[in-house]
């Protein structure tokens, strides 16, 4: 479902050249649930932001559904991402004067008119991430946990065939962290979704399938992970 | 050092009223590491905002150093929280057109020219937190957890007698956050610093004297923490 092939990233130029990922080579099966782990400053989000096509990799080539997103436009990159994937950003990018509610039902306001069964979908989603009593707060009038679950209910809400999550249970306790994560792994089993998601919790990893431990831009290996 | 009474922090009004902190009571002395835990929208991040007096109870009275901050001007204020606090906010607050440099520096240059002995000072103390190579990456040129460290560097600069950190390792592999962990309590041990730290993370609360759980706004319990 997804191939990378030789792929690079290196920021900037000269002295102060930054090789972010180095000549990465992958390959992730469809319904597959693949954990990355790695150091602080690893590449992990930079290999997120390549595979959601919101950047563009140095060199190398992108493979999605059998398509080769490096020859996409544009509107072709944009209509891709709207349909087929979800993203958690590390740092959930919520729009702050929207409440729960709207943040998440904004992917699907920007495909066409929201009718009642997607305003049940929205609140459904937000109750299974535990948030029924927030539904009508303010991004501002939530926790950093709360927010970080707004921002994975927004992810899921149009059943995506890829979720990219960079990090989804950084803000949350491990109870509450554990229940998101079983979310996730039962949309993946359920749906076959296919689950990229970085990690530095080894207990949050063990989740997937298969995990990918990644340092200074490159895969120093990838492991079975043992059903839990 | 910090005593807090009966305080009670109610967000909103009528039906969509929430009681973040109910009725807590606390006291921390002098050169004391405090580690906070408890579920997400326990009231972790509202006990730091009262304490850093960036916000005000809906009633009770805290005293920080034998002084009710209740009492102080929004000059005096500023003036306190400058001189006696470091903070290191759940997502961190940097100045997105500053590099890590400037960003550590700012809260010098906000009260004083800074001087060489500054600028050293603050490369310095990105070296101790492990960005001796990003000193001059401008914060959208770091990575999550790089950021993290910058905003932690920042709140160590002037020496305060209090740090006040929400969740400082929450973006960071286990040895980098064990690296910072171990930063913070031999800075609290050595300069007599006065820490609370709130996490999610049980083996980074271990790094405290002293243990409070919070759950629903109130204080379930605290514990000593056997030396590690
Ligand atoms: N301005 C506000 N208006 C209404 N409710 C608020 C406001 N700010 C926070 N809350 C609520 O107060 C509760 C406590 O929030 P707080 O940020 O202290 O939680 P927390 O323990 O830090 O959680 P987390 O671990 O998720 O960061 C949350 O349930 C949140 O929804
Ligand atoms: N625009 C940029 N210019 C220069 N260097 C950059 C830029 N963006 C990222 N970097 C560098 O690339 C490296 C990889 O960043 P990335 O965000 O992928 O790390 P990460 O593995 O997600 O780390 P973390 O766990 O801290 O979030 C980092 O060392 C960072 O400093
Ligand atoms: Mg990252
Ligand atoms: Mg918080």
């Amino acid at each position: 479902f997804i191939e990378l092939e030789n792929v690079q990233k290196i920021y900037g130029a000269g002295q102060a050249q930054v090789a972010a990922l180095r000549d990465v080579t992958l390959s992730i099966s469809t319904g597959e649930f693949v954990s990355i782990m790695g150091p602080s400053g690893s590449g992990k989000s930079t290999l997120l932001n390549l595979v959601s096509a919101l950047d563009v990799p140095t060199s190398g080539s992108i493979r999605i559904d059998s398509v080769d997103i490096g020859t996409l436009s544009d509107d072709e990159l944009t209509l891709f991402r709207r349909n087929k994937i979800g993203l958690v950003f590390q740092f959930f990018n919520l729009l702050p004067t929207l409440d729960a509610f709207a943040n998440v039902l904004l992917p699907i306001q920007l495909s066409r008119r929201a009718n009642q069964e997607d305003k049940d979908r929205t609140k459904e989603i937000l109750r299974e991430v535990g948030l029924e009593k927030r539904i009508h707060h303010k991004t501002t009038q939530l926790s950093g946990g709360e927010m970080q679950r707004v921002a994975i209910a927004r992810a899921l809400v149009q059943n995506p065939k890829l979720l990219l999550a960079d990090e989804p249970t950084g803000n949350l306790d491990t109870k509450t962290g554990r229940d998101i994560l079983q979310l996730l792994r039962s949309t993946c089993d359920r749906r076959g979704m296919t689950v990229v998601m970085v990690t530095h919790d080894r207990q949050a990893a063990n989740w997937g399938h298969r995990l990918i431990q990644l340092q200074d831009g490159a895969i120093l290996g990838t492991e079975t992970i043992d059903p839990q």
